[in-house]
C-alpha cells in the first residue's frame, strides 16, 4: 500500500504519500483518522468596548474565525526498531513533530515542536493541532476537570441557559487540563495533554487543542502588553506531547479504553524523576 | 531545611493566578521561571543527600557492618531534558541513571537519554544487559537556537518494575565502536 505504517500489535498508524497521518488501526477497528496543524489569526480589536477586544493573554478571539493550514505536504523520515518506531515529520520551518509508537503500548505519542511563530506579516497566530475522525459524535465531547472527572460539552450550547454565541470558535473552547475525548456507539478517540491547553470539537469526529500562541495586541484586560513572548529576540519555541488513544467505545472483557487512558494519564503526568551520576571512577562491577 | 523553605515560598508565589494562567508580563514570567529553577536546583542537594543515604543503607544492609561512605554519587538533575540535552549523559562515557518513581504503584517507563555516540551498553542493578535502541535527535530540535548540546542521538530503553515511591538505577557506558557493534537500527526513508 502507499501508506507508511508504524505500530505494534495494539495500534498501527498509516501515513499517506503527503506525509500526513491518514489511518489508524486499533482495538479491532481500522478508521480514517488524520492529524494536522492549523492556525487562527488573532483578532485585532480596538479595545474601545467590551465586544471588540483583541486576542491576548486573557482572551482567545480569532479574527473572523479565519483558519489557515500550515502545510499541504509534509517531509517524513521513518525509523523502525525493536523498542520504538518513529515518524519524524517536518510541516514547515517552525512546525515539526515526531509520532512514535513504543513496543507493547496501546497509544501513540505525538511530540510537537512549534516556533518561533513568524509575525513578519504582522498577524498574530494561534496554533492548533487537530485530529479528524469519522466518529459521529453529534456535537458532544468531553473535557476533564483538573485531571479528574470528565465534563460533557455540547457544541454551541450551555447546560444552564440558552446561549447566543457571538464567537462560534472561541465560544466553544474549554479548558483541557489533561484529557479531551469524543465517541459514538462504536468508536472512541482520546487525547491526553502534558499541560493545560484550550480545546474543542468544532466538527463531529474532530478534536482540536491549542498548542502555542503569538499575538501582537494587548487585550486591555490589565497586563498591558501583547502575548508576544520572545527569547533572545526571537519568538518562543514550545515543545510538548499529546498521547493519542483510539478504540472501541464502551467496555469489552471488563477492560475499557477509559481505564487504560486513566492509568497512562497518571504515569505520564507523574513520570519518574531522573538523576544522573558520573561514573568516571567506577566500572560496572564496582558500581554494582 | 532552608532549601525546602525557599522552594515552599517559591511555590507560594506560584499560586498567583498570573503564574498559573500566564497572564503576567513577560518579565514577570521569566522571574517566575528563574525562581522555580533556583528552587529546584537548591532542592537537588536534598534529593542527592537522601538518595545517597538510601543507597548507603542498602549497601550497608547488603554488606553487614561495613558502610561504603566513599560511594557518594552526585545524582545530578538535567532540567533541559525537555529539549533533549543533558551535560552528564552527553559528555561522560560512563554514567548511572537513577529513576525515582513518585507513584504509589509499580510502573514501567520508556526512558530517553541524550547521548553523543551511537554505541552503548545499559545494565540494571542485577547486572542484566538491557535492550536498547538509538534514534537520531530530530533535526528541528538539533537546529533550535540557544540549544547548546552535543547530543546526536537518544538512547531508548524500557525501565520496568520501578518500585512505588522507590527507585532503580541503571549503569550506562559507551562501547568502543568494535565491541558488540550495533549499527543503530534505523534506516531513514525520506519522502
Amino acid at each position: 500500500s502507499s501508506l507508511t505504517v508504524i505500530g505494534n500489535e495494539y495500534i498501527k498508524l498509516g501515513f499517506d504519500t503527503n506525509g500526513f497521518l491518514s489511518e489508524v488501526t486499533a482495538d479491532g477497528l481500522t478508521r480514517i483518522v488524520s492529524q494536522e496543524f492549523l492556525y487562527y489569526e488573532g483578532a485585532k480589536g480596538n479595545n474601545a468596548e467590551f465586544l471588540n477586544r483583541s486576542s491576548g493573554a486573557y482572551i482567545f478571539r480569532p479574527n473572523k474565525n479565519k483558519i489557515h493550514f500550515v502545510a499541504n505536504q509534509v517531509d517524513i523520515e521513518v525509523y523502525r526498531g525493536e523498542i520504538v518506531q518513529e515518524v519524524h515529520q517536518k510541516f514547515n520551518d517552525w512546525i515539526s513533530q515526531v509520532v512514535r509508537v513504543y513496543r507493547s503500548k496501546s497509544y501513540a505519542e505525538f511530540e510537537w515542536l512549534i516556533g518561533p511563530i513568524p509575525i513578519d506579516d504582522d498577524v498574530g497566530k494561534e496554533v492548533i493541532t487537530r485530529f479528524n475522525s469519522g466518529i459521529e459524535s453529534a456535537g458532544i465531547f468531553y473535557t476533564d476537570s483538573n485531571g479528574r472527572e470528565m465534563i460533557k460539552r455540547q457544541r454551541n450550547r450551555r447546560d444552564t441557559w440558552n446561549v447566543k454565541l457571538n464567537e462560534e470558535v472561541s465560544g466553544n473552547y474549554y479548558p483541557v487540563t489533561t484529557k479531551i475525548t469524543l465517541e459514538d456507539t462504536t468508536a472512541r478517540m482520546a487525547i491526553l495533554t502534558d499541560r493545560a491547553q484550550g480545546g474543542s470539537s468544532l466538527q463531529d469526529g474532530a478534536l482540536e487543542l491549542m498548542v502555542h500562541r503569538r499575538l501582537l495586541h494587548d487585550d486591555a484586560f490589565g497586563v498591558g502588553e501583547a502575548l508576544n513572548e520572545t527569547e533572545h529576540g526571537k519568538g518562543l519555541i514550545a515543545r510538548g506531547k499529546h498521547l493519542f488513544f483510539f478504540g472501541q467505545s464502551g467496555t469489552r472483557k471488563g477492560i475499557s479504553l477509559k481505564a487504560t487512558e486513566r492509568i497512562v494519564q497518571i504515569e505520564s503526568l507523574l513520570p519518574t524523576w531522573k538523576f544522573f551520576s558520573n561514573m568516571k571512577s567506577y566500572n560496572a562491577e564496582e558500581w554494582r | 531545611e532552608p532549601h525546602l523553605t525557599f522552594m515552599r515560598e517559591t511555590l507560594g508565589i506560584m499560586q498567583h493566578h498570573d503564574a498559573i494562567t500566564g497572564t503576567e508580563k513577560q518579565k514577570v514570567a521569566l522571574d517566575y521561571a528563574k525562581r522555580l529553577s533556583v528552587g529546584i536546583r537548591a532542592c537537588a542537594a536534598n534529593t542527592r543527600s537522601v538518595l545517597n543515604q538510601l543507597s548507603v543503607q542498602s549497601e550497608t544492609s547488603a554488606s553487614t557492618s561495613e558502610t561504603r561512605s566513599d560511594y557518594i554519587f552526585d545524582f545530578k538533575i538535567c532540567p533541559l531534558l525537555n529539549i533533549t540535552s543533558c551535560p552528564v549523559s552527553e559528555s561522560n562515557e560512563r554514567f548511572a541513571l537513577t529513576l525515582y518513581n513518585p507513584l504509589a504503584h509499580f510502573t514501567d517507563e520508556y526512558v530517553r537519554v541524550p547521548v553523543a555516540h551511537h554505541n552503548y551498553k545499559v545494565i540494571d542493578n542485577k547486572g542484566v544487559t538491557m535492550e536498547i535502541q538509538l534514534l537520531p535527535i530530530p533535526s528541528a530540535v538539533m537546529n533550535m537556537k540557544n540549544r547548546t548540546s552535543n547530543a546526536q542521538y537518544e538512547l531508548v530503553f524500557f525501565a520496568t518494575n520501578l518500585p512505588p515511591l522507590g527507585y532503580r538505577t541503571y549503569y550506562i557506558e559507551k562501547l568502543n565502536s568494535s565491541e558488540g557493534f550495533l549499527r543503530p537500527s534505523f534506516s531513514p526513508k525520506k519522502t
